[in-house]
């Protein structure tokens, strides 16, 4: 059995959001402790990871299941929450679908058919970092769209000092610096000066749920995939995305 | 000019 109650259907639309831009569909592996799935984006630059603790819900009641969801369909019906919704997830074993119940001055129910997928043999790999960022998540994201103005791609720089989102275009070009002690900085520790370059449009869908008084925390090395980790409604997002090389 | 690079190429060279 799988049953979960969420406090805001609409805080979790902007997980949905995010996610269902890089996949076009996820399987949840549930169980007791909570929800977790990762996946690559059909292209193979970009990997998403979710981890739902079951502290996220105000209810939760779980064995295992591995439960495959067609993300467009789920972005859908997630579009049509509102404010005051509250959300339940279940599964209906009998019928093989995964019930989405808005609840607030009634209860409207979406039935989703189940994907026959398997969980994703690809996790997030431990890869140490020499750089660990931690921004302000409306700062980094207003930053790339600026860039996005002259470039299809963006670097990032960091340095003992500063870390820095650069794009260049053909004629114009477009920097960010945010000093380590400026407000959207938490956190700068580099021990060892990178530049990277990465596709922006993967970049911004990646940060599309974020709004202001997130907080991502970006690692950064040379020719390394860059990571992203941040919490949207509870839920603990990390992205992998490949850089563009020389 | 760069080149954008797969996860799966890049986790092949490590």
């Amino acid at each position: 059995m799988f049953r979960g109650v969420m406090e805001s259907a609409k805080e979790f639309k902007k997980v949905v959001d995010t996610v269902s831009t890089l996949l076009d569909e996820i399987c949840f592996e549930v169980d007791e402790e909570g929800i977790k799935a990762s996946a690559m984006d059909p292209s193979h630059v970009a990997l998403v990871s979710l981890e739902i603790p079951r502290l996220a819900f105000e209810e939760y009641e779980a064995d295992s299941h591995e439960i495959g969801i067609d993300l467009e369909a789920f972005k859908k019906v997630m579009n049509r929450a509102k404010s005051k919704d509250k959300l339940i997830l279940e599964l209906d074993e009998e019928k093989n679908k995964l019930n989405i119940i808005f609840e607030n001055t009634g209860k409207r129910k979406f039935s989703l058919a189940l994907l026959d997928l398997s969980a994703s043999s690809v996790k997030v790999p431990d890869i140490e970092y020499p750089n660990v960022i931690m921004i302000k998540g409306d700062a980094f994201k207003e930053a790339l769209k600026d860039a996005d103005l002259f470039s299809d791609y963006v670097i990032l720089k960091a340095d003992e000092d500063k870390f820095v989102v650069h794009a260049k275009g053909d004629l114009n070009d477009f920097n960010a610096e945010f000093e380590k002690d400026s407000s959207a900085i938490i956190s700068l520790e580099v021990k060892e000066e990178t530049k990277s370059a990465f596709n922006l449009d993967y970049l911004m869908d990646m940060v599309k749920g974020v709004s202001s008084g997130d907080i991502i925390k970006i690692y950064l090395g040379n020719d390394m995939p860059v990571k992203l980790e941040y919490s949207l409604a509870g839920v603990n997002l990390t992205f992998l995305l490949a850089p563009r090389i020389e | 000019k760069s080149k954008q690079v797969k996860l799966s190429d890049f986790f092949k060279m490590r």
